[in-house]
């Protein structure tokens, strides 16, 4: 902060009049595109899972030499989605246990493709779980057909990821079957256990580790302003 | 100097990258004649009561190009070739070819972190938005 301060000084600053402002949030708004200016509840803390994940990439962002080019570099938007809805099927009913997640990529920015997707769940240790335990945790994306198509088994500690690019790309093309993502875990003999007791934090779990999709987005041409 | 200041009003009547309207009227007569160079703006988001969306920056370093780009060009002013004969042809003819522009000669990327109504978080980048440099071209 403190330095922020220092650099800054260095810059002409005054006071702005109420004119100004709004002359100057107006112009802001309309180099990112927004009509207005968003209202999240502020009971939305920054230092959820989400937000504290992106802002770790703006700093890396921000650190990373000019011309350098990397996977993040290429990148001209970064989006991470909040989980909407998390269903965990009834285990009374049901053998098979899992967690569904969904995401709306609906609200994505025009002209962008998508270059990369990650979903991150986080794992906790679970004092009541039996250790000693491998386990393979399997995400399938969900089709109106219920037909598996893409399966990453992944062995994490504290924080998992898999790669569901091929699925958001889906997902952006066909927003009418985004139907979300299925969450198993099984032991090494095949047997069901359930999400929650193995330790992988979901909707209702402590708000720094809930589950989230990143999708990174390069813009497909140069980006228009718009008319004013 | 007298002859200066007739051209600059010439210009002021008619379309030309040396002044953009409404930026002209601020100025008092010694920063007119200062030289092509870049200068700097803090726009706080603070200030705009915008600090519940934007997680980062605090603020952007709104970096602009401003000054005179008038015969000779010097080193310090970082000119084109393109500007070079541009400032030749404007002495030649200050009525029909206006003076060189100053303007951005490098520009760098800079990124924006904010939520969405719906608490997403949208991380954006700007390529060749901040002026790093200014020069006459």
């Amino acid at each position: 902060g403190s330095l922020m301060n220092q650099h800054h000084s260095n810059f002409i600053h005054r006071r702005l009049n109420s004119r100004e402002r709004r002359e100057m949030q107006k112009e802001i708004l309309s180099i990112l595109g927004l009509s207005r200016r968003p209202r999240p509840l502020l009971s939305f803390k920054r230092s959820a899972s989400a937000p504290v994940f992106m802002l770790d990439l703006y700093r890396t962002m921000a650190s990373e030499e000019t011309g350098r080019e990397s996977f993040l570099s290429q990148a001209d938007t970064i989006m991470s989605f909040v989980n909407g809805v998390e269903q965990t099927e009834d285990t009374f009913h049901h053998k098979t246990q899992w967690k569904e997640f969904k995401f709306d990529l609906t609200r994505i920015p025009r002209g962008e493709m998508v270059t990369a997707a990650e979903f991150r769940i986080y794992k906790t240790s679970n004092e009541s779980f039996p250790g000693n335990l491998t386990l393979h945790v399997t995400v399938y994306q969900v089709l109106q057909e219920f037909h598996d198509r893409s399966v990453s088994k992944v062995l994490g500690r504290t924080l998992t990821l898999f790669d569901i690019t091929a699925t958001s790309n889906d997902w952006l093309m066909n927003p009418h079957y985004n139907l979300g993502l299925r969450l198993f875990v099984e032991t090494e003999g095949g047997g069901s256990v359930d999400p929650g007791s193995a330790g992988l934090v979901g909707r209702r779990g402590p708000r720094t580790k809930r589950p989230f999709m990143v999708t990174f987005f390069r813009a497909s041409q140069a980006p228009v302003r718009t008319i004013r | 100097a007298a002859n200066r200041r007739k051209g600059r009003k010439k210009y002021g009547e008619r379309p030309s990258c040396e002044r953009l309207p409404g930026t002209f009227a601020g100025y008092n007569g010694r920063e007119q004649t200062q030289v092509c160079k870049r200068h700097d703006l803090y726009v706080s988001f603070r200030e705009l009561d915008w600090q519940d969306w934007i997680i980062a920056p605090e603020g952007y370093e709104a970096f602009y190009c401003d000054g005179d780009c008038s015969f000779p060009l010097g080193s310090h002013m970082n000119a084109s070739n393109h500007a070079i004969v541009q400032a030749l042809v404007h002495l030649m003819k200050p009525d029909a070819v206006p003076k060189p522009c100053c303007a951005p000669t490098k520009l760098s990327a800079t990124s924006v972190l904010y939520f969405d109504d719906k608490y997403n978080v949208i991380l954006k980048k700007y390529r060749n938005m901040v002026a790093k440099s200014c020069g006459c071209q």
